[in-house]
């Protein structure tokens, strides 16, 4: 269901700790099924993926805010964890009485879903602890987004695609947490999916090409 | 200000904007 005025304004980040505090690390049995219905099951590469991310973004984060604070880092990404296969989840069932299909395969394999929906999982996460336990550390690097994207070197137009789903499938969001999305979204269409090494730019020509019309939209270098 | 605009039309989800469909 769409995001209504009074659930976002009722909602506040304690719920959303609490959810958090006591869901699993683990994919659910009901997730777990969505992955036995896929013709080829994703639930290797995912718990895969996720280890191999986790590793990266403790070190990144302990090296942007120091040592001392490493065990903050990897209590975020756990909770960022737990809060990607929460959203998962509500996302394949919402999009399972949309098209009535059980066999999620080539979404529930595709490497960039699911790296943009964990970054964007923890980029909520770490907006919503926010940053003032590591404040004190004068640490330069700034962890709010875009951070998240060069930690797990995602594109930031395929962030861009998870984003109002996400909003979508997580119902316990608050104002402030749709807010910070939405401006991620708009940075991302202002400027971020306009650097050269976007994926747009592809995209762009293939519809161009699709539609047979001359190509005059692209400049050969973009600026 | 205003709430979030859901700019996804009728028949477009997630699965569609990953190509899946």
């Amino acid at each position: 269901p769409p995001q209504t005025p009074v659930r976002a304004v009722m909602n506040t980040i304690q719920q959303l700790v609490m959810i958090l505090n006591s869901a699993s690390d683990q994919p659910s049995e009901n997730l777990n099924s969505y992955f036995n219905n896929c013709t080829v099951n994703p639930k290797e590469s995912i718990l895969k993926r996720v280890e191999n991310i986790g590793r990266i973004f403790k070190e990144k984060f302990a090296e942007a805010v120091g040592q001392g604070c490493a065990e903050i880092g990897s209590q975020r990404y756990k909770l960022g964890v737990r809060l990607y296969y929460r959203v998962m989840e509500s996302m394949l069932k919402s999009e399972e009485e949309r098209l009535s299909i059980h066999n999620f395969s080539k979404l529930l394999n595709d490497k960039i879903f699911h790296t943009s929906l964990l970054a964007c999982a923890v980029e909520v996460v770490m907006a919503t602890y926010g940053r003032n336990t590591y404040q004190s550390h004068d640490s330069g690097t700034d962890l709010s987004f875009p951070w998240i994207l060069n930690v797990l070197d995602l594109k930031a137009f395929d962030f861009y695609k998870v984003i109002e789903s996400f909003i979508k499938a997580e119902a316990s969001l608050t104002r402030e947490m749709i807010k910070h999305l939405e401006r991620c979204e708009h940075r991302i269409m202002e400027s971020l999916a306009w650097q050269s090494d976007s994926p747009l730019f592809d995209l762009i020509k293939q519809s161009k090409e699709r539609e047979g019309s001359v190509d005059h939209l692209l400049e050969p270098t973009s600026t | 200000g205003q709430d979030y605009h859901f700019g996804l039309e009728e028949g477009e989800g997630i699965r569609e904007l990953f190509d899946c469909d």
